[in-house]
């Protein structure tokens, strides 16, 4: 995957997925 | 210039404050960037699907486009 900002943002996203 | 967690958080903030009556909205977002992960969907399907469900908040669709990849962008309409 050459977008690496992207997979950041969903990483982030998913990983701060606490509800 | 490289983007860092601090503001894919800030970023992500700025979405759930602005659906925070419909958090159905961030819930849709959070599957589009499962499936992003799961590679699914691939960067021109991701940008679709945001460009639909940000439709009329061009501030997040920006702040969205530079998350991107050099060479994508959505565009925004007013």
């Amino acid at each position: 995957m050459a977008a690496p900002q992207l997979v950041m943002l969903a990483n982030v996203a998913l990983t701060s997925e606490v509800s | 210039q490289r983007l860092k967690v601090e503001d894919a958080l800030s970023y992500l903030d700025q979405v759930k404050l602005q659906f925070g009556s419909q958090p159905q909205v961030y819930n849709d977002f959070l599957d589009i960037m499962k499936e992003f992960k799961s590679q699914s969907i691939d960067t021109p399907g991701v940008i679709s699907r945001v460009s639909q469900l940000f439709k009329g908040h061009p501030d997040l669709i920006m702040g969205f486009n530079t998350f991107l990849p050099p060479g994508y962008k959505i565009e925004v309409q007013t």
